[in-house]
């Protein structure tokens, strides 16, 4: 099965 | 201040809509150009991202940048005060403690008003970098609503793929498989039907549906959506809104086997 990736570890903290 | 009139309260409280069972506590970020929002969901899978351009009121004004924190629950509440056809005026002070919205139903004479408690909300904002993506998939609001829910029934997950012959979603589950393809499609006579792929690769993600039925919930916003795809970066999914307005979804995809 897929794991659900995060959005954090695609846009960096401004 | 802050002053910001739009012509139907109808827009905003659709976009409220769109998006409070998402997102509970958000800042709207106010400035000249606009009013601004950007808030992750609880497990940060997703981010919405939202525009109301400043030319989408008349009047709007905002002298500096003012932050509403708001609850959206609460928001909501006021918000089934407006008509859809209300005028609605949203005014802040500089530093305020509440948010005031007017209603005005001009054929009848009616004014209604509203403070609304803020909040201070300490939110991180995420950088969203400029994407030139692999696949542009425009379709009608409606038919992505559909296919969504369509697919809920037989998995929790859809494999978007899109590829030079169209764009297929499909879902795998405990009772079988389907899925539905759509081509390209211009109709002269109805533009809001209209299926258009720009495609620079073939791309295929896997997405939660959960997510992707919420993000739903935009559909009254407009007739089409975009959906903006390449390998291994979130999906955009965005509703455009009038004079370059818009309320954008950003979703993780799922990855590893």
């Amino acid at each position: 099965a897929k794991g659900q990736g995060s959005i954090m570890s695609f846009f960096s903290k401004k | 201040m802050l002053e910001a009139r739009l012509d139907t309260a109808n827009l905003f409280k659709s976009a409220v809509d769109a998006i409070k069972d998402l997102v509970q506590d958000c800042n709207f970020d106010c400035n000249d150009s606009g009013i601004a929002l950007q808030a992750m969901d609880n497990s940060h899978v997703a981010l919405v991202s939202m525009m109301l351009k400043a030319e989408a009121f008349s009047p709007f004004r905002c002298d500096r940048n003012i932050a509403l924190g708001v609850n959206l629950t609460s928001l909501t509440k006021v918000l089934r005060a407006a008509g859809r056809d209300d005028t609605l005026t949203l005014k802040a002070e500089d530093a305020p403690d509440v948010l005031n919205l007017v209603f005005e139903a001009t054929a009848q004479d009616r004014i209604s008003e509203y403070d609304l408690k803020l909040m201070d909300i300490d939110q991180e904002h995420l950088g969203i970098p400029d994407t030139e993506y692999a696949a542009t998939i425009s379709m009608p609001s409606a038919e992505f609503k559909r296919i969504t829910t369509d697919l809920m029934a037989m998995s929790e997950s859809v494999t978007i793929e899109a590829t030079k012959d169209g764009v297929k979603f499909s879902s795998t589950g405990d009772i079988g498989n389907g899925s539905i393809t759509l081509r390209q499609h211009t109709p002269v006579d109805k533009p809001n039907e209209t299926v258009e792929i720009e495609l620079s690769e073939p791309v295929a993600l896997t997405f939660s549906l959960k997510y992707l039925t919420n993000f739903c919930k935009a559909q009254p916003l407009s007739n089409q959506v975009k959906l903006c795809l390449s390998a291994e970066v979130p999906l955009m999914v965005e509703y455009g809104l009038e004079g370059g307005s818009y309320l954008r979804f950003y979703l993780a995809p799922k990855i590893g086997d």
